[in-house]
């Protein structure tokens, strides 16, 4: 998994499963690996999602969860997929 | 900005929406003002308009949902997800979900519905998200205060990029239904006097503006009087939106929002009527002009910028409308505040201007400030 700044494992492993699930609704276009499809943890979708999600936000691109990557997942938001769909 | 891919939009500029379900955090009458406003924000930017209908199949379905409501995009319970909706399209296009397990307000104590709304409609209008942390279709929510909003620049350029923008029609102002509170007698000879209708009756020649109207002999400039509407139409009262007649029928017709009075000179035969008699779609509510054009026995009824012709004759709505009135009568510019059909011309009141279209020629043949038409 793409290492997290400083969180406990158990931080670590909630914050992995919130951002999985928001880079599956807002940055998997339809059409791509099905949400029921193992995706290996950390595997280069992954990154390469953090990084759109990133660069979408003007965020530092690292394609790593850090802190101001994971207050933007944490703040409600609208439904509709970033990528378009 | 952005576009969904293909950039879907709808090809019409009237849109119905219809709230089907409501949440318990706010009351109704709350959730529709929160709705309306969210709308105006973009009608204000674009030649759009929209019409509220409370039952069957609108373009915008609006409603509060919870979990998984069937569109493959449950919902994730408070925060998180507040609510999605459909591009442009048949059925789901431009459906509108709100989360019905967030704390929804007016207000700042919970989430904004107006501030959620009108972001959602930038989407059943057609717009992807932005990455303009100022936008509203910035993904994130940001609480926008419902009164004095205006749309952000980069949501203006989006959807103007998609429909245009929104000309300043000096049209007719949307006046309440009812006496202004401080009547005032419109400056007889304000330059920028529009007027609400305009109809020959008998011999002579009506003009109405708010709560009043002036009589003239259609070939006399002289002796032009304003009197007040509730003088002669007592039940008229004021704001008319549009009026004709068929002379050869001794019959007039004058409209209020959805309703048609049918007068015989100056006398009301009758209770007022729905303008459905005409075989207008429920989502016209209001007729903005019409005018008879004697030689053909139709009538014409302007809506928006749009137009549907009516066969006098079979009393019935012709196929093929609405059609798009500056695509028929070039030249005219602007919405149709009213019009009437002098000796084969037909005339377009549209804000301060009235042209004199030439049928024949297709064209405007002149163009004259309204307020000349009242001896200014």
């Amino acid at each position: 998994a793409p290492s997290l700044l400083a969180a406990s494992p158990r931080t670590s492993r909630n914050n992995y499963r919130l951002a999985q699930a928001y880079l599956d609704k807002y940055y998997t276009r339809k059409g791509g690996p099905q949400i029921g499809e193992m995706v290996a943890r950390g595997g280069n979708s992954t990154v390469k999602k953090i990084k759109e999600l990133q660069e979408f936000f003007g965020l530092r691109v690292t394609g790593k969860l850090d802190q101001a990557t994971m207050d933007v997942i944490k703040r409600p938001r609208c439904g509709v997929p970033d990528v378009a769909d | 900005y952005r576009l969904f891919p293909g950039e879907p939009k709808w090809k019409k500029n009237t849109l119905t929406y219809r709230i089907s379900k409501y949440t318990p955090s706010m009351t109704p009458a709350e959730v529709d003002r929160a709705m309306e406003m969210a709308l105006r924000a973009w009608s204000s930017a674009v030649p759009l308009n929209f019409v509220r209908v409370n039952a069957g199949e609108a373009d915008i379905m609006i409603s509060f949902e919870t979990g998984d409501h069937g569109d493959s995009y449950p919902f994730d319970g408070p925060r998180g997800t507040l609510a999605h909706a459909f591009a442009p399209g048949e059925g789901l296009g431009g459906d509108t979900h709100f989360d019905n397990a967030e704390k929804w307000t007016m207000g700042t104590n919970g989430f904004n519905l107006f501030t959620v709304a009108a972001h959602e409609f930038g989407h059943a209008l057609g717009l992807a998200h932005s990455t303009d942390p100022s936008a509203l279709m910035y993904p994130t929510y940001k609480y926008q205060n419902p009164y004095g909003f205006h749309l952000p620049k980069d949501d203006v350029k989006g959807i103007q990029a998609l429909y245009g923008p929104r000309r300043a029609f000096p049209g007719k102002p949307t006046a309440p239904h009812g006496p202004p509170h401080n009547p005032s007698i419109p400056d007889l000879c304000d330059s920028n006097l529009s007027f609400d209708a305009v109809t020959m009756l008998g011999k002579e020649l009506l003009l109405f503006r708010d709560r009043i109207f002036w009589r003239r002999q259609v070939h006399l400039m002289s002796g032009i009087r304003p009197s007040t509407i509730t003088s002669s139409f007592p039940q008229l009262m004021s704001n008319v939106d549009a009026a004709y007649e068929v002379a050869d029928r001794g019959t007039a017709y004058f409209f209020k929002g959805p309703h048609y009075w049918i007068t015989r000179g100056f006398q009301m035969q009758g209770p007022p009527r729905t303008i459905y008699d005409f075989g207008f779609p429920r989502y016209v509510q209001q007729i903005d002009a019409a005018v008879y054009l004697k030689d053909a026995r139709k009538t014409l009824f302007f809506v928006g910028d749009e137009y549907y012709s009516y066969d006098e004759r079979k009393r019935k709505m012709e196929k093929d409308y609405p059609k798009s009135t500056e695509e028929e009568f070039s030249g005219v510019n602007g919405q149709i505040d009213a019009a009437v059909e002098l000796n084969g011309y037909i005339y377009f009141f549209s804000g301060p201007k009235a042209y004199k279209y030439d049928t024949e020629k297709e064209d405007v043949v002149s163009v004259l400030k309204s307020s000349s038409w009242i001896g200014c």
